[in-house]
């Protein structure tokens, strides 16, 4: 889904 | 070694009250300037970030840094077991393979120690970018608390819009729809009760209730939370821990997909 997406996306793993 | 003291264990039993309906397991980093909590939900909709700064507590002691995997189920019920007015200790050795929770009454005749085995969890080191919002909006929690749980009956989700006047939350369902205007406090002589607006650019934003009823179990631990809006970005809730830390949530607007 686009929210979660966003999220992952928002706080990018080091 | 690892030791950390607080006087209150009340404000341990809160903050794990306010993590574990998001949060099974959660890894502990534990430094020299404090402890550290980042972990998403299993759903991956929500991060819960929790600080717990070492000058907030009553004794802290850290040798070297420590990366703790924790049950917050098993945690939760330890701390059920202390008492309201009891002192926590939480102590580890370096390389733990288990925490220790002691728990002592206020006149020392009783000590309790209850040994929480450590999990190992896959590491996931999560950034949080530096943003400035467009909407920061401080309000009383209570009054937060019992919105989210109010329109939660007309729907899944509320939406937030805020401008320098104020915010407003709405929802609607098959029932019917419901909406609340909170008008910025004029004069903020009651920090407490106050409301207040800081505004950049206006901003309108959809949440899912489900999420928002957890965050609000942070509710407990201060009289106002502070809700931090921009477009197309996480949502922050936060709520103070004395001066000892913080409790953030993230949540991802909704979006259509």
């Amino acid at each position: 889904k686009k929210s979660q997406k966003l999220l992952d996306t928002y706080f990018k793993t080091k | 070694m690892f030791e950390a003291r607080l006087t209150q264990s009340a404000i341990l039993k809160k903050v794990l009250d306010a993590v574990k309906d998001l949060l099974s397991e959660a890894t502990f980093e534990c430094s020299d300037s404090g402890i550290q909590v980042q972990a998403m939900d299993n759903a991956h909709v929500s991060l819960v970030s929790l600080n717990l700064r070492s000058d907030g507590f009553d004794k802290y002691r850290c040798d070297r840094n420590l990366s703790m995997g924790m049950s917050i189920s098993c945690m939760s019920k330890i701390l059920r077991c202390a008492g309201a007015e009891d002192t926590v200790t939480l102590r580890a050795w370096d390389s733990p393979e288990s925490i220790v929770f002691i728990f002592e009454s206020p006149n020392k005749d009783k000590l309790a120690e209850y040994e929480m085995k450590l999990i190992n969890m896959d590491q996931e080191h999560l950034g949080i970018p530096e943003t400035s919002y467009s909407c920061v909006v401080k309000m009383p929690s209570a009054e937060f608390t019992r919105i989210c749980r109010d329109l939660s009956q007309f729907g899944e989700s509320i939406t937030f819009a805020c401008t320098k006047e104020g915010i407003k939350f709405s929802a609607s369902g098959d029932y019917g729809s419901a909406n609340i205007k909170l008008a910025q406090t004029a004069d903020a002589d009651n920090e407490e009760e106050a409301i207040i607006v800081n505004m950049q650019e206006p901003v309108k934003l959809t949440f899912s209730c489900r999420y928002l009823n957890c965050f609000v179990k942070a509710g407990p631990l201060c009289n106002q939370v502070q809700l931090s809006m921009s477009d197309d970005v996480p949502l922050v809730c936060e709520y103070k821990i004395g001066d000892i830390g913080h409790i953030r949530y993230y949540l991802a607007p909704k979006i259509d997909d």
